[in-house]
């Protein structure tokens, strides 16, 4: 079971579209996809349909108390995807933060819990809110590698800066240092903003960013408002086929692991 | 003094760049504009050079103890502008809710300080993280008006209903009910998704909806590269002029108050 992260502190950067992306094209080539939405907007989960408001269990709950496998396995909704699961979040995981107050010890809950399910599914793919906070935390600890999708601009250069730091605090406190992959999004290549801050992120990050594009494309938006993911119903739309090239790219370097 | 507050629990929907839009154009109109970053992701602050990193003082500061109206003066960083301070954040504020924990009453902070900065400023407008905190809490509860810009697109429309669930629970808590406009942003005439999703807005929540949008304009990339604010680099661009009409028709409501 391989599990992958995606998160970037910064809001509207394609974090859920990226999930839904490259989670449809796993599912499409025969892979069983967990997606674990650990946002309390739950934007994972509405895509989906998932009313999030009547779940009698959601990713909160693992926070409450240790699950058996099968209590895990209840909290999980079916989609229209035969291979596609979802593990759903609710507002209530705003909150948990101050719940959870100074209490210690709390950043591997996701990681035991998502453990109990490695013969059920070859991959999970966990989709992060633009905060740093515990939910953030346990994606990172759980996973084998991150994926953080960056826009194509000035602020959000600025913005991946700071996940950067983010990941280095958190590294002293683990053994092995954090795996990540930079993913460029919503690359307008008309924008003179666009071209100068995809050059930046190469000659800042170098080997850490992968060496495509994900352009701009409105069908990812008309594709979230049929809840179809993008691979469904946009094959060969340009925005998919970024997501086939990268898929690509992170499964050939998921095997040299 | 009026006081703003540019909030939506949505990530990429425009808070930071319609309260840097609205902040320009007031202070082009000869208004003195306090504009406060409460992301730890200081977004806002970035845009104006701060390297928040570096500061001494910040927002934080307000939550750790009551400051006099001098020490909240020392916190502000002036801009390029004559007539815009900025109350910068760090990137510290993502520990605040933690660090809070179960203390109670720490709903008014920011409305406190505020308030003794009355007679230095014709305007306050404050900026939001993507996520419901003591932060957003803080910022909602400081204001006269929230303005809620709104993506027009399906999964923003889903977050746009929680949003609204937030204030209302937490309206039950404060005396005189919330009062917001939702700006309908990135607007883009040519997708079928923008279309629809405008009408649906308009239906569901009728004349809490400003009757214009913020059309799609890679100008505000294009300023926020260079670090100006869009009034002062493309002073006739299409986003520009919306956000001029919008403040129009904000200081017409205002008046009505
Ligand atoms: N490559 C793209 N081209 C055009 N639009 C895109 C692209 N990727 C994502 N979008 C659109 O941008 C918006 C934001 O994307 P998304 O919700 O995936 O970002 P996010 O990082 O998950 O946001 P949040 O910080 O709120 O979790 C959505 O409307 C989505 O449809
Ligand atoms: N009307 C618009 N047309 C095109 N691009 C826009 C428009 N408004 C904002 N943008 C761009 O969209 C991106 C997101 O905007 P912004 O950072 O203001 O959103 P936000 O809601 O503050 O995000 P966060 O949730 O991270 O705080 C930025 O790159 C900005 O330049
Ligand atoms: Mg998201
Ligand atoms: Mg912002």
């Amino acid at each position: 079971m391989v599990v992958w992260t995606v998160a970037n502190q910064k809001g509207g950067v394609g974090k859920t579209t990226s999930t839904i992306s490259l989670g449809g094209l796993l599912a499409e080539r025969g892979k069983k996809v967990l997606l674990v939405d650990t946002d309390p907007h739950a934007s994972l989960s509405y895509y989906f349909g998932i009313e999030s408001e009547d779940l009698e269990l959601s990713v909160y709950d693992l926070f409450v108390q240790v699950s058996t496998k099968e209590q895990i396995m209840q909290t999980l909704c079916p989609t229209a995807y035969k291979n596609i699961d979802i593990l759903p979040a609710t507002m209530g995981l705003a909150t948990l933060d101050r719940s959870l107050g100074a209490k210690g010890g709390m950043g591997l809950v996701l990681k035991k819990a998502i453990q109990k399910l490695s013969d059920e599914y070859d991959y999970v793919l966990m989709d992060c809110p633009p905060v740093l906070g515990v939910l953030m935390v346990n994606a990172l600890v759980a996973s084998d590698r991150i994926i953080v999708p960056v826009q194509t601009e000035f602020l959000a250069l600025k913005g991946l800066d700071r996940m950067m730091k983010t990941m280095e605090i958190m590294q002293g406190e683990q053994q092995k240092p954090f795996i990540y992959t930079i993913i460029p999004t919503m690359f307008d290549k008309r924008t003179k903003a666009s071209l100068l801050a995809y050059k930046k992120l190469q000659d800042l990050y170098g080997e850490a960013v992968w060496n495509g594009v994900v352009p701009i494309d409105t069908n990812f938006r008309n594709a979230s408002n049929i809840q179809r993911v993008p691979s469904d119903f946009s094959p060969s739309s340009r925005g998919v086929l970024a997501y086939k090239n990268l898929l690509d790219y992170l499964i050939k370097l998921q095997k040299r692991m």
